[in-house]
């Protein structure tokens, strides 16, 4: 279903983006 | 933007109402909502300064967005170590006087900012991530955007 599929591809950017920005270290100088 | 902003700030326990741009144009709910995100650096001293019987004077009202500008500009000085650009920088007059969704959005933008960089924030993220999925698009635009503007 090209719908479904859709979905799962956009679930999957949002997933790579959160996760990517939980590995990104804080950005504190100190 | 700020309808969206707005979904995600209603995940935090604020004293304070934030359902609408109307809830949100004195700047109490945000100093509240930033104070939970980071008590260490809006403490209770800074909160104290954000005066809560604001009504409908947009003077008390601009002299808080003010100071919530202001302590937002220094924790991403002091504690991120970036400055804010220009184009980001809200108009706080069009959110004290005309209540302008556009300029409301660009100062929570700025408090999403604080959230996804602070020592929590692994838990703020893990907060995004259980929203509605068209919300967590917007959220991820704004801080792809904040994140394509940052001046180290």
């Amino acid at each position: 279903d090209p719908s479904m599929k859709a979905g799962a591809t956009s679930e999957g950017v949002l997933a790579n983006f959160f996760n990517s920005l939980l590995s990104k270290k804080t950005g504190s100088p100190s | 933007l700020c309808d969206s902003l707005i979904l995600w700030l209603q995940t935090f326990n604020t004293a304070e109402s934030c359902r609408e741009v109307q809830d949100l144009t004195n700047g109490v709910a945000m100093a509240q909502v930033l104070h939970e995100i980071d008590a260490a650096w809006f403490d209770n001293a800074w909160l104290s300064r954000i005066k809560e019987d604001v009504g409908d004077n947009w003077r008390i009202k601009a002299s808080n967005l003010k100071k919530v500008l202001q302590g937002i500009t220094d924790y991403y000085h002091e504690f991120l170590g970036q400055q804010i650009s220009e184009d980001l920088l809200p108009d706080l007059n069009r959110i004290s006087e005309h209540s302008d969704p556009v300029e409301l959005g660009r100062l929570l933008q700025l408090i999403l900012g604080c959230a996804v960089n602070c020592e929590k924030k692994q838990e703020h993220i893990q907060v995004i991530m259980t929203l509605e999925e068209s919300v967590q698009h917007v959220v991820m635009a704004a801080i792809q955007e904040l994140m394509s503007k940052e001046i180290v």
